[in-house]
Formats: structure tokens, sequence, C-alpha cells
């Protein structure tokens, strides 16, 4: 599958009620599901959330994680 | 990669994370 269509899934694991924006609240969920520490979670949530606001949206997420697939030259 | 251990780069955070979702995905149905 693409990797839009891959950051949209991943959105979603995130976004478990759908809302269409993941906080970090929704964050430190994954906390049971991933092997990281509660630090490096808002690590992550800060570093996708470019614009600071406290929401990552579907477009912030998906832009991190090309950054991830291709490097942060891509954008 | 052994610059990603210890004080780890956004970059790298960022890796472990994907990494993570990536295996998850893959481990369960």
């Amino acid at each position: 599958s693409t990797v839009l269509e891959k950051s949209q899934e991943f959105f979603q694991i995130c976004d478990i009620e759908d809302k269409g924006f993941v906080t970090r609240r929704d964050m430190q969920r994954l906390l049971e599901e991933l092997p990281l520490s509660s630090e490096e979670l808002e690590n992550v949530f800060d570093t996708l959330d470019t614009d600071g606001n406290g929401y990552l949206t579907p477009e912030e997420f998906s832009s991190g994680f090309s950054e991830f697939i291709f490097g942060p030259s891509a954008s | 990669d052994p610059n990603m251990k210890g004080g780890q780069t956004s970059e790298g955070v960022l890796a472990n994370f994907f990494n993570s979702l990536l295996t998850k995905k893959a481990g369960s149905p």
C-alpha cells in the first residue's frame, strides 16, 4: 500500500475515537500498545505537532510519516 | 545506528514510533 494509506492507517490507530485529530491523551493511550515510554510518546507528539496547537491532524501525521520514510529533506 | 542510542533525536523518536506501529500492525491480526 502507499505511504499515504499507511499513514492514514496509523493515524486511525492513534485516533481511536475517530475524532479526526489526535491529542496528547490519545498518544498516552498507546503506552499499553507500543513499547515506548510516556516521555517518548510526548516527544513524538511534540515532533509531529508542528504548529504546536495540541492537536495532530492527519496532515501533520502524514508529513511526519513521510519524513520517517523518505528522510527530513522530503516535504 | 549507534547515534540513535542515548540522547534521541526527534527523528530517532519518530522512527522508533513508526517502527513500533509497523511491528504492531504486522504482529496483530
